[in-house]
């Protein structure tokens, strides 16, 4: 059964991206077979696996309007397979608003693929709207990637509620897998008082290694890669290589 | 007459919260009169002036509807006042999306209060949905607030646009003021990169100076403070007294 992953964080900036991409890529490379969503209208996930959004005829924005199946719209990139988006899909939003069954359009997209991936990474946009909750529906786990500073830790209280809500009313056996420790800076306390205290706020387990900060990972989108690639004996490039390990893909 | 100035960028994490922030507080501490809107559902803006969210009543999502002036919601905070948002205010969108005149609720609602205050600086969420074009019509100036990284260099073509939609429709006396390189790591080459791309890409002028990276600035919420106040002598705050001097406030 292939596990469908939600990396979930509406605090901007705090690597969910580049998480997907890195575990994705790391994860292709030992031989699983990786599906990649970029369920963000701002096609960030897209654009760094080499991949122009703005050439695109079809994406998930017309999948997820059942205008196209997604094996209509899946691009292959080296070990991994992608389900890119444009901007367009910040008209799915408005056009799902008033749809029933609305917070169902990507599960029901991808669940005929599921017997083809190990495993499904969908990478949500940075608000807690529609797309993301569809990202929440159609996954079974959800990785919070957490930039262990002030701004972003409180965030954190209000997508676990929004992971009960949707435990509640639209997929039952969402489990959060746990947080991600990104772009971790350990030569200061901010970052350790951070994750401390979202370890005892909330219960959450903290997924080891952190990925430390590296200009390698910010480097690596430049080239239409990501850290694995561009850097692959980087401190961020092992760390992302120990996490895929730790999720123990069968 | 009053500067508008709406901070915008739509990728996440790229320190609009903490410009709109920094700045206030460096021009107020100069005497001028300031006003900051929270135009974002996550309240960051909010939460870093020392405001819990959660306990408030009434917000700029009511205002936004026309449930309560501007005037009730507004909080001083030391030189500075605020109309603060809540997590409420996602629903605005919602509810804004089918109204005539949606783009002008937030132009509307500050203009009483235009003649109060030397500058208002509104934050933007990290998208371009229609509270990010509400902010835009109600300001007279954009600044762009850029890390200087490569997934946030590629959406500032997609802003522009968005900037010269709002002048063709809804907002004629738009301009954009700059670019703000905030984050900056000087001793990285990929920042000088961007920067020098940016300009020559789009013709923008970068503000100067850029905005250092220093844990300093990303300490400073866990005390409802901004950098200017947590550690007035650090590089950061330095950098945001300078920038806002450059912006020749009347
Ligand atoms: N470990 C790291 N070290 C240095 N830079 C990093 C690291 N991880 C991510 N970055 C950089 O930080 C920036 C933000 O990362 P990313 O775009 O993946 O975040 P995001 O949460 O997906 O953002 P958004 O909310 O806009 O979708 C990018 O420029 C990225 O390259
Ligand atoms: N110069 C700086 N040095 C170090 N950290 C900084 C600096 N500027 C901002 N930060 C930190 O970076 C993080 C992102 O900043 P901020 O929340 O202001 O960005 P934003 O663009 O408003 O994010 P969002 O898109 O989620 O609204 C915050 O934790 C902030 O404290
Ligand atoms: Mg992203
Ligand atoms: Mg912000």
């Amino acid at each position: 059964m292939s596990r469908v992953i939600a990396v979930a964080n509406q605090k901007g900036g705090v690597a969910k991206t580049t998480t997907v991409h890195s575990l994705g890529s790391a994860l292709g490379s030992v031989g699983k077979r990786v599906l990649l969503v970029d369920l963000d209208p701002q096609a960030c996930l897209t654009y760094s696996l080499g991949i122009d959004p703005e050439r695109l005829d079809l994406s998930l924005h017309d999948v997820m309007l059942r205008r196209a199946g997604a094996d209509q719209i899946a691009l292959t990139v080296g070990d991994l397979t992608v389900l890119p988006s444009t901007i367009d899909l910040a008209g799915a939003e408005v056009h799902l608003l008033t749809k029933t069954g609305r917070e169902y359009a990507l599960r029901r997209a991808i669940e005929p693929l599921l017997s083809c991936y190990d495993v499904v990474l969908i990478d949500c946009p940075p608000s807690l709207g529609i797309l993301t909750i569809n990202g929440l529906t159609a996954a079974r786990e959800v990785i919070v990637p957490l930039q262990c500073e002030t701004l972003s830790h409180r965030g954190v209280g209000q997508l676990l509620e929004t992971i009960d809500d949707v435990r509640s009313y639209t997929n039952p056996e969402l489990r959060v897998r746990g947080v991600v420790a990104t772009m971790f800076d350990s030569r200061t306390n901010l970052a350790r008082r951070v994750i401390a205290d979202v370890e005892s706020s909330y219960g959450l387990t903290v997924l080891q290694p952190p990925v430390p900060k590296s200009v390698k990972v910010a480097e690596a989108p430049e080239t239409g890669r990501c850290v694995l690639e561009h850097a692959p004996s980087s401190k961020g490039a092992e760390a992302y290589r120990a996490l895929a390990s730790t999720l123990e893909v069968a």
